[in-house]
């Protein structure tokens, strides 16, 4: 099964 | 001071039942151009991006940005007492520790009124750039409701490919396998029926379906939703408001590792 990835895998926190 | 009047105050309780089973306590950003809101669920899996133009109102001041931090449970009590023909008006003081709505109801010439405490919520803010996606696809939203809806049957997963065919959705499980396929199709004389495809290059990503049915709470808000997709990246899940603006939802990907 593949993971689940997050949000903040992809984009920047500011 | 801000203060906002919408004459068609159903809008934001759509916006409203759109989040609320992601996010419970949320940030409403209020500046000169419109009203919007950036949250994360709790396990920062989706994120969800509104915005309401400051010209969907029928009157709209705000002196200065301010961020009203509301609990979402709360503010659905309140709006199950507003009726479907209400205007609505928000009000709040610079220093935002209350809002006040309003909802009015010129044929009845009922008007109701709710006072709100409003919390400081500090939440983590993403910068989601302005990308090109490979795939684009606008459906009718209600069919998407449709499919993520019965795929669930299947499987927990959802896998998306968007090839030459056509736009597949597929899960698996236990029982079997599901695969739905939607065509290119603009033969109907409206053009909410329209299925359109753009696609520079295919992808094929697999998502929660979980989260793909939470973003269905946003249909009533638009008779088409848009699909962007790019390979590795969170697919985008855009529901339009008229000309005034929009509910996105940003869903990581599953990954092989």
């Amino acid at each position: 099964k593949a993971p689940q990835t997050r949000m903040d895998a992809f984009f920047a926190v500011q | 001071m801000f203060e906002a009047r919408l004459a068609n105050g159903n809008i934001f309780k759509m916006i409203v039942e759109s989040i609320r089973e992601l996010v419970v306590d949320v940030n409403i950003d209020c500046s000169t151009e419109e009203l919007s809101i950036q949250c994360m669920d709790s396990a920062h899996v989706a994120l969800v991006s509104m915005s309401l133009s400051q010209s969907a109102f029928d009157h709209f001041r705000c002196d200065r940005s301010l961020s009203l931090g509301l609990n979402l449970p709360n503010v659905s009590k309140i709006f199950k007492m507003m009726g479907r023909d209400d205007t609505m008006v928000l009000k709040a003081e610079d220093s935002a520790d209350k809002l006040m709505l309003m909802f009015e109801n010129d044929k009845s010439g009922t008007i109701a009124d709710f006072e709100l405490k409003l919390m400081a919520i500090e939440a983590e803010q993403l910068g989601v750039p302005d990308t090109a996606y490979k795939c684009s696809i606008s459906m009718p939203s209600s069919e998407f409701q449709r499919i993520v809806r019965d795929l669930q049957v299947m499987g927990d997963t959802c896998k998306i490919s968007c090839t030459k065919e056509g736009l597949k959705f597929s899960a698996t499980g236990q029982i079997g396998t599901g695969n739905i396929l939607m065509r290119q199709n603009v033969a109907s004389e409206k053009e909410e029926d329209h299925v359109t495809i753009d696609m520079e290059e295919p992808v094929e990503l697999n998502f929660a379906l979980r989260y793909l049915n939470f973003f269905t709470k946003a249909t009533p808000l638009s008779p088409t939703v848009i699909l962007k997709m790019s390979p590795g990246l969170p697919i985008v899940i855009e529901y339009p408001i008229e000309q005034l603006g929009h509910v996105k939802y940003y869903l990581a990907p599953k990954m092989e590792e």
